[in-house]
């Protein structure tokens, strides 16, 4: 995954 | 996901239709500002973009769509379905002093050199300050209705939980996101003086005012 932070917070 | 974050969620989305349903049910924005309100829907905008990339779970993309989608909600009561109520004359600050600051920093100060993840960071930053004109409006009028107190309170508690969320995170998880926990700081704080005179002052109260 190229996402580097935590998107699963809101 | 832990108590703390789910309880911060969920005082998000308490503060966030507390305000749309007070501005609907009594047909006026009378006291709030168009320009915080801007700012969370640009917030939640480059924050979220991520929805168009990836799947992380229901919950995840249902909260987010539900986010941007009352956030646009609140901005177009305000700015054109119950725009004669708009206190336009009182919501004063200038957001391009935060607006501009904090995109330079995301460009600066961020966990990667990508578009998503500098929108990201920016959304972040600007997040931590985006009530500034809600309570620069506030301290201006001198009052500010209990609905809207209310608002504001779950706002505040939101980031309050998302910080012993992350403290609990570190400690389970060892995560740690500098940016993150600097920024909810940041926010947090300029919540303090709001919070101590909500509990001190709030209750049985009909109103609120913060001093300037």
């Amino acid at each position: 995954d190229e996402l580097v932070t935590d998107k699963d917070e809101l | 996901m832990n108590i703390f974050r789910l309880t911060g969620d969920l005082s998000h989305l308490a503060a966030i239709i507390i305000l749309l349903l007070k501005i609907w049910k009594t047909r006026s924005c009378a006291g709030i500002s168009g320009k915080s309100q801007i700012l969370f829907a640009l917030v939640f905008t480059s924050r979220y973009l991520d929805l168009l990339t990836s799947f992380i779970s229901l919950y995840n993309t249902t909260m987010k769509v539900i986010y941007i989608g009352c956030a646009y909600a609140t901005v177009y009561l305000i700015y054109a379905k119950f725009k004669a109520t708009y206190d336009g004359n009182h919501d004063t600050f200038r957001v391009e002093f935060l607006v501009v600051p904090v995109g330079g920093l995301a460009f600066l100060v961020n966990h990667d050199f990508s578009p998503l993840e500098i929108l990201w960071t920016f959304s972040i930053y600007l997040e931590s300050v985006a009530i500034l004109p809600q309570l620069f409006m506030i301290s201006k009028t001198g009052e500010a209705e209990t609905i809207t107190t209310h608002y504001l309170f779950f706002l505040g508690l939101y980031r309050a939980l998302y910080l012993i969320n992350w403290i609990w995170r570190f400690y389970f998880e060892g995560f740690f996101d500098m940016i993150a926990i600097v920024a909810g700081v940041v926010q947090t704080i300029l919540y303090c003086d709001f919070f101590y005179l909500y509990v001190t002052k709030g209750e049985g109260r009909s109103q609120l005012s913060i001093p300037t």
